[in-house]
């Protein structure tokens, strides 16, 4: 199918021994297209196409392909394998209450993600408790109480809690009480210009250990990923990715520059605003998706 | 390293116009078309014109023409609607309690419509936005129709005289067909209660968008004619370039820009401004 879509210039490349640099070249350019297009940072399409040029040049042409379709594959590859080969698994293992946290940008779809992430471990025979730290946002923890009912897990909230460590410190008291294994903290989106907010994560980071730690990410995001996971990195740390409204029919190259620069897994995808629209990240798919 | 004036050093000025340009996600089509420009500009001129001079001439003559302006040229006190709309999470709500805020000090009488009857708690947080713009809410029961609230609301604004309706609806996928034919409906039913001069259309877009956002603007515009684009999240210092490919091939301007999370918040659309943060 991607063959297809770029027959026009595979028709100007005749089928030869071997892959002229100027064959190759041809194609990375409309290549290089299709990436931008589909919001992979600039930098990551420039190290990708050198890549793929260096694999290509010089390559054998099978008789049963073309060289257009010689260099397609040979960008597929690199994709999925940047993108990792198999899915990753959560990690729900360690000292009970196991911590999870969600954060990222506003309206990525941390809230929302929060439920659908307890409904998953809930099916999957843990017991968790839902808590919101979001103390901003109106209506936020009405949201995921709202959403907590409609999974049918706990949620926890203690108007008394000023501070989100304190939250956190009551939710694990009552998880011990209502013998819950696991807790899935909502907190309120920041920007990764928002030094402060920042700074509030990486002191609550110190004082607690989360078993994983999620940057909950929309995946109609620009170009402005990389230096939105960067920071996030280095103030939060963040244990894998959790790419949201891949329904929106988004290319989703943010994906792939975010995690070509941090090696991050990528463990689950957001595919609709329902409870059970959460689903296991698979590369191939991935990979089809952003080259168009 | 200007004062060499050499070919080498064009290279790199095509290079970092490139990077800034895609950067700002203005699309790498649209870019390849300013550099090209660009090296044309160059081979014409004699003068030592700096990229960015150059650039910052370009955009700005590609947004000059862009009305920020809500309603021109209509007159009265009879009500008047802004209908949002937009993908999950882009900010529509937050939005609507800002203009509600900002059109209230401006002397309009201002309610705002709570159309967002899916979503968690969507009432409630617009209720405070309306508790602090001191305005008020009109407001159907969770999971009602839409379109029932916005008919009820738009009566209700009638009855009390407002000047202004502002109506907040549900985010959704803009590849959704249902979602898209249930916008399309609400629209005839404003379309029902005011004349087309007397509502705006505005399509709430993340300034952090990439691409995507075009097809936003291009797939919902198909289901209801929008009027203007509001742009969200500014401050995040994400350049919003993707206004250039909507303004050039769709025709939308700009109307409004949110800078931050408060309700004071939000600045009518500044060219100048805009295209300078961009470039510089
Ligand atoms: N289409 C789609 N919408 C989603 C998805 N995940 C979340 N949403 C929607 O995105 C919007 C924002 O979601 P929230 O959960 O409120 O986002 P948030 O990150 O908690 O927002 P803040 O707390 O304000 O930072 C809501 O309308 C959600 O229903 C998804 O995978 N697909
Ligand atoms: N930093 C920043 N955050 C903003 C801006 N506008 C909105 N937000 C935040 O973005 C998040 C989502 O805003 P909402 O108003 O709920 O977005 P929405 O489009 O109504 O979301 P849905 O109804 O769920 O589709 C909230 O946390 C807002 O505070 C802005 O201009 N700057
Ligand atoms: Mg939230
Ligand atoms: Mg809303």
């Amino acid at each position: 199918q991607l063959v297809e879509k770029f027959s026009g210039i595979f028709k100007k490349l005749r089928s030869k021994g071997k892959l002229s640099e100027q064959d190759v070249d041809l194609v990375l350019k409309e290549l290089r297209m299709v990436l931008l297009e589909s919001d992979v940072h600039f930098r990551v399409v420039k190290d990708l196409v050198n890549r793929v040029r260096e694999r290509a040049v010089g390559r054998d042409v099978l008789d049963s392909v073309t060289p257009g379709e010689m260099v397609i594959k040979t960008f597929w590859e690199e994709i999925k394998n940047i993108l990792g080969g198999e899915a990753h698994s959560l990690n729900t293992t360690g000292n009970i209450p196991v911590l999870h946290l969600l954060v990222g940008l506003q309206g990525s779809g941390k809230t929302t993600t929060a439920a659908k992430l307890a409904s998953w471990l809930k099916k999957r025979g843990i017991s968790p408790l839902l808590v919101s730290t979001d103390t901003r946002r109106p209506a936020a923890k009405e949201q995921l109480a709202i959403l907590a009912h409609n999974s049918g897990v706990a949620f926890f909230d203690d108007s008394s809690c000023v501070t989100p460590l304190s939250m956190i410190q009551a939710a694990m008291s009552a998880a011990r009480e209502k013998s819950a294994d696991a807790i899935v903290v909502d907190t309120a989106g920041r920007l990764h210009v928002e030094k402060d907010l920042l700074a509030e994560l990486r002191e609550l980071i110190g004082e607690m250990a989360f078993q994983e730690r999620f940057l909950v990410l929309d995946a109609t995001t620009g170009q402005e990923a990389v230096k939105v996971a960067e920071t996030f990195r280095d103030w939060v740390d963040p244990t894998g990715l959790i790419l949201t409204k891949i329904d929106t029919d988004a290319r989703g190259g943010a994906v792939l520059s975010i995690v070509a620069q941090t090696g991050w897994p990528v463990k689950l995808v957001g595919v609709g605003e329902k409870l059970e629209q959460l689903e296991v990240f698979h590369p191939e798919r991935m990979a089809s998706r952003i080259l168009g | 390293s200007r004062i060499w004036g050499g070919e080498k050093i064009e290279d790199e000025d095509w290079e970092i116009l490139e990077e800034t340009l895609i950067q700002a996600d203005i699309g790498p089509l649209l870019a390849m078309e300013l550099v090209e420009g660009f090296r044309e500009f160059k081979k014409e001129s004699t003068g030592n014109k700096d990229w960015r001079g150059w650039l910052s001439q370009v955009l700005l003559k590609e947004i000059s023409e862009n009305d920020s302006r809500l309603f021109a040229g209509t007159a009265g006190k009879d009500l008047k609607a802004l209908f949002l709309i937009g993908i999950n999470g882009v900010g529509k709500t937050t939005v609507a309690g800002k203009l509600a805020n900002y059109y209230q000090q401006k002397g309009e009488q201002v309610s705002l419509v709570a159309a967002d009857t899916f979503r968690a708690a969507a009432i409630e947080q617009l209720q405070v936005w309306a508790d602090r713009a001191k305005v008020h809410c009109i407001k159907g029961s969770a999971g009602a129709d839409p379109g029932t609230v916005v008919y009820d609301g738009l009566e209700a604004s009638l009855r009390r005289k407002d000047s202004l309706a502002i109506i907040d609806t549900a985010g959704r996928s803009h590849v959704n067909k249902n979602l898209l034919a249930e916008l399309e409906k609400v629209s005839r039913i404003i379309g029902k209660h005011l004349p087309t001069d007397r509502v705006e259309n505005l399509l709430v877009i993340d300034a952090m968008a990439g691409q995507n956002a075009f097809l936003q603007a291009e797939s919902i515009g198909k289901a209801v004619p929008i009027n203007g684009v509001i742009l969200t999240k500014w401050d995040s210092q994400a350049r919003g370039g993707i206004i250039f490919r909507i303004q050039k091939e769709l025709g939308l301007p700009i109307k409004f820009i949110g800078v931050g999370e408060k309700i004071e918040d939000i600045i009518p659309f500044d060219p100048e401004s805009f295209v300078q943060a961009l470039v510089f």
